[in-house]
């Protein structure tokens, strides 16, 4: 199975 | 004094439909650069990123910073009270609590204004690095959509893989898998038609055909569309809007646990 990452993984908040 | 008047409204009409599915409350930002949003969905795996450029609108006046929330449903709803022709113009007052639509007819005998009540929406705004992605595919966005939906009926996700031979999407289900190979192909009549692929590594990444198939909203606005992947980061697909900005959705992958 595969599961989801978020954005928050990859992006960072200003 | 915000005042900013797009000549060809059935831009802002089709990004609404592009995004509204999507994301349901959003802050705009108006700038001396542009008009632009940036919003997540609710669960943090996609994210869209809309730019207008200020010297696409025919008027442009933003005298400072100005950022708007809105629920988007509710603009939709505005934004489609006007006419596919319509001329629109967006206008808001520093510090106000409500935006207005002004709506022209081509030929000027009809003017509609909407006032939407702004709201305060506490967004987050996500710093998106700069990337050089490892493959870089560009296809007719139609075509895109079409894949999208078709692998759709067959599985949940769908593989996303690009080697010197080609893109190709697959997917499986209880019913079955599906494979679909789209190969470079370069037409002479029309750009629109072509198949291009940049690539400087071969690339493939799993996502959720949910959401690329409610990317595929935007297909009204470009008739091509842009795949940027690089390894463990999420996908960039972008559909550029005519003269004036683009919209970019991101989404992030799946991956094997």
């Amino acid at each position: 199975g595969s599961s989801q990452t978020s954005l928050r993984h990859y992006f960072v908040a200003t | 004094m915000l005042e900013l008047r797009l000549v060809q409204g059935s831009l802002l009409k089709k990004v609404l439909d592009a995004i509204k599915d999507l994301v349901t409350d959003a802050n705009f930002d108006c700038s001396e650069s542009g008009f632009s949003l940036q919003a997540m969905d609710s669960s943090h795996v996609a994210l869209v990123a809309l730019l207008l450029r200020s010297d696409g609108f025919e008027h442009y006046r933003c005298d400072r910073n100005l950022s708007m929330g809105m629920n988007l449903t509710n603009m939709s709803k505005m934004l489609k009270c006007a006419g596919n022709d319509d001329i629109i113009t967006i206008k808001a007052d520093d510090g106000g609590d409500s935006v207005t639509f002004m709506f022209e007819s081509p030929s000027q005998d009809k003017v509609s204004d909407f006032e939407m009540k702004l709201m305060d929406i506490d967004s987050e705004h996500l710093g998106i690095p700069e990337t050089e992605y490892h493959a870089i595919v560009k296809m007719p966005s139609a075509e895109f959509a079409r894949i999208c939906r078709d692998l759709s009926t067959i599985g949940d996700t769908v593989v996303i893989s690009v080697s010197k031979d080609g893109v190709k999407f697959s997917t499986s289900g209880d019913i079955g898998s599906a494979n679909v190979v789209c190969r470079q192909n370069n037409s002479v009549d029309n750009k629109d038609n072509e198949t291009v692929i940049e690539m400087n590594e071969p690339v493939s990444l799993t996502f959720a055909l949910r959401y690329l198939n409610s990317f595929t909203k935007a297909t009204t606005l470009s008739n091509t569309v842009t795949l940027s992947m690089s390894k463990e980061l999420p996908v960039v697909v972008e559909y550029k809007i005519a003269e004036i900005g683009h919209i970019r959705f991101y989404l992030a992958p799946k991956i094997e646990d």
